[in-house]
């Protein structure tokens, strides 16, 4: 990526990670659709030995041998058996049966977690710099496990097993399967697996947001990612005919539109099909588009899709207008004709002008990159929200990372629209998703990890998450994009990841595989759905008593029961002290006046690797207050680091 | 008839494999030979879960789960990039 590291202060703080010098080699496992191998972001240049730990392998198949693996993409494998399975033998005319990616998905989830330094990165002049991943000196190992006709879990279930077996470090999976319980998702099972053997599991949060309860990767032993924005852009704003001007974003280069203005129609009145305005294939009449802009509304089909039947239907260029779904959240693509995304309250003003003048004109002025965007990050509006629907005690997702345009590294088997008739082939993409956060965060995590490589995969996140920021520089809180007010825990957990800061968090909260054994009993989980996760007999003591709100989790989430009555609800944790001796104070908000939040107790004074314990009580005040959902946070500081949870509270 | 076999995902409770076999892979097989005389493995797991995938009628999968050694039988789930 071009300007996430310095986004993340990761460019004045270079010498602070030791990565693989110092011999703790880490290496990111990447569960995804397979991987571009020539691509310069895996370029190994500088890499020494492959560890002498690692045990996996490059396999062969369409396209794709041993020999494009290197001292950086040290294993690649492929699992196709579900899928056929499922839907009969690949077409490898059509399909690499390789790990060879021929989506662009894959490469770019792990050159942004892991990729190389690559100077002069750009997609069509856009976003131009140097391009790298988190950790550009960690290996990396692709396990293909997505394919054109989707991501099965037997074939999942079969990759997290090899990586678990060839020694990866972390785990990167930007993919999700709907909200099932942890003993009926493989991800989760898998993810167990992998964090009993000390690996981080990093997961994609979703993109169904800004919806409640739209959540996936929730179990407890995952890390679950949501997105923010850069302070980057690529404005294209609108330029009527009566003279007014619309701000929009794209990522269009090509042949230029004429200087003078352009005839503006909208799809919905150049259609006989009653969903003619989302500009659906074949639905566009091409003698009312001919040599016009056409104005599209977004829904249904892939937003440069639109601009492709538009192209097809002899239209000159492209507006695409969100709708209430989407609000005034950009998201620039690399459209096929000249095309600019606007906001849902911009693309009504200029359908009011296009109903209300005889003749509407428009031109679209492509203005390249900015960055310095102000206020960023912002949550994304797609990112998947809380509460978390299978266990609402457990705060979901854990933070926020960079996924709004982001640009890394792509598979030349395919155009930047990702469409067939794209047959533009780049280097680098730019595109969004948690699908792109989530890599943020495991090259993130492989970065701590290479600092600390005796810290469990909790220690690893409970430094992340207790560093996230929750406020800009100007003491604002964090944005979301979807409201335009202040986000709260349910949309950016603890925040926005501050890699720096997680270096030395001062404390953490660990946690081991039973801790989240006796998590599971809390939750009352059968001894039958217990063994299937933990692959061995485990018993849940029936003299002890568990509870949910005591799994040592670096955040807060308490629910009240609304059936009356004063209410108290004590969550206990531990603290582990990874940095010098010293002692700590709490310090407690909170918006919710209807409940009384009390830390005992209010100091601790640590000796070098002490750990301690507390408990916070949360007193309702017994009414059931209008507002559902209250917000605060914990903090513990000694002065110079500030460990910071965040607080939901819900009846 | 195998046109109405699905893939299952089948969880084995390896501490409970009768000491007559050998090796679990073995225990796998003849569970899976027990409700199916077609059905072959198609990934066996190790590390990740104890267990196999398999194609599998419903009626073969409610077989399979009601015996001894078998956790659980839990179909194929497609899941989506983000």
């Amino acid at each position: 990526t071009t300007r996430t590291p310095q986004f993340l202060g990761l460019d004045k703080s270079a010498d602070m990670f030791p990565e693989s010098s110092s011999g703790n080699e880490v290496v990111v496992g990447v569960l995804d659709t397979g991987v571009w191998p020539e691509s310069k972001s895996f370029n190994d240049a500088g890499f020494g030995p492959i560890p002498t730990t690692w045990k996996g392998a490059c396999e062969s198949g369409t396209n794709f041998t041993a020999a494009n693996c290197n001292k950086k993409l040290i294993g690649a494998r492929f699992f196709s058996k579900g899928v056929e399975a499922m839907l009969g033998p690949i077409d490898e005319t059509t399909e690499s049966k390789s790990p060879r990616d021929d989506d662009g998905h894959g490469t770019h989830t792990s050159s942004t977690a892991a990729g190389s330094v690559v100077p002069d990165a750009s997609l069509f002049g856009y976003a131009s710099g140097t391009a790298r991943g988190m950790a550009t000196r960690a290996r990396v190992a692709v396990y293909k496990v997505c394919w054109k006709g989707g991501c099965f879990s037997s074939d999942i279930l079969a990759a997290i097993d090899k990586a678990i077996s060839d020694n990866v470090n972390v785990l990167s999976l930007s993919l999700g399967g709907g909200m099932s319980d942890y003993f009926r998702d493989s991800v989760a099972i898998g993810a167990f697996s992998a964090m009993e053997k000390g690996i981080l599991v990093s997961c994609s949060a979703g993109n169904a947001g800004p919806s409640a309860y739209s959540l996936s990767n929730v179990a407890p032993w995952i890390t679950t990612v949501g997105a923010g924005t850069l302070d980057r852009d690529f404005p294209a704003s609108v330029s009527l005919g009566n003279g007014l001007n619309y701000s929009g974003v794209s990522l269009y280069r090509g042949n230029a539109l004429p200087e003078s203005p352009l005839p503006l129609i909208y799809a919905g009145n150049a259609t006989n099909a009653t969903n003619g305005n989302l500009c659906m294939t074949g639905t566009l009449s091409p003698e009312l588009v001919a040599g016009k802009i056409v104005l599209c509304d977004r829904g249904m089909n892939a937003r440069v899709q639109k601009g492709a039947v538009v192209k097809a239907a002899g239209g000159l260029g492209m507006v695409l207008s969100n709708t209430a779904a989407n609000g005034e959240e950009l998201v620039a693509d690399t459209h096929l004709l000249p095309a600019t995304a606007v906001g849902e309250r911009e693309g009504n003003a200029i359908k009011k002008y296009l109903f209300s003048e005889a003749k509407p004109t428009v031109k679209i002025v492509f203005q390249g990159t900015k960055v310095g965007v102000e206020p960023s990050p912002v949550v994304a509006a797609f990112s998947s929200r809380g509460p978390n629907s299978i266990t609402p005690q457990i705060l979901k997702p854990d933070l926020i990372a960079p996924g709004v345009n982001i640009l890394a590294g792509w598979s030349k088997a395919v155009g930047p629209t990702g469409l067939a008739v794209d047959e533009r082939r780049v280097d680098f993409n730019i595109i969004s998703g948690t699908s792109m956060s989530c890599p943020h965060v495991s090259g993130l995590a492989a970065l701590i990890k290479s600092a600390h490589p005796d810290w469990s995969p909790a220690a690893v996140r409970s430094a992340l998450m207790t560093t996230a920021y929750i406020a800009y520089k100007n003491g604002n809180k964090l944005q979301d994009s979807a409201t335009g007010k202040s986000s709260t825990p349910f949309d950016h957990g603890s925040g926005h990841v501050d890699p720096v800061a997680a270096l030395n968090p001062g404390l953490v909260y660990d946690l081991t595989a039973d801790d989240y054994l006796g998590f599971l009993c809390a939750l009352n989980y059968t001894a039958t759905q217990i063994t299937s996760l933990a692959r061995r007999k485990f018993q849940c003591d029936a003299g002890k008593k568990y509870s949910v709100s005591d799994l040592n989790y670096p955040s807060f989430a308490v629910v009240f029961d609304t059936m009356g009555g004063a209410n108290v609800v004590k969550h206990t944790r531990i603290l582990t002290n990874v940095g010098p001796a010293g002692t700590y104070k709490a310090s407690v908000t909170s918006d919710s006046k209807n409940v009384k939040i009390t830390v005992e107790p209010e100091e601790l004074s640590f000796k070098a690797n002490e750990k301690k314990s507390f408990t916070v009580t949360f007193t309702s005040s017994g009414s059931t207050p209008q507002k559902l959902n209250g917000f605060g946070r914990l903090e513990w500081t000694n002065g110079k680091n500030v460990v910071g949870s965040p607080i939901s509270i819900s009846w | 008839s195998s046109s109405l076999k699905s893939t299952y995902i089948v969880h084995m409770a390896k501490s409970e494999m009768p000491e007559s076999f050998e090796h679990h892979t073995l225990w796998y097989e003849s569970s899976l030979q027990s409700v199916s005389d077609s059905a072959e493995m198609m990934y066996t797991y190790e590390n990740a879960i104890h267990g196999f995938s398999t194609r599998l009628t419903p009626e073969e999968a409610r077989l399979l789960e009601s015996q001894t050694g078998i956790l659980a039988v839990l179909p194929e789930v497609k899941y989506e990039l983000h």
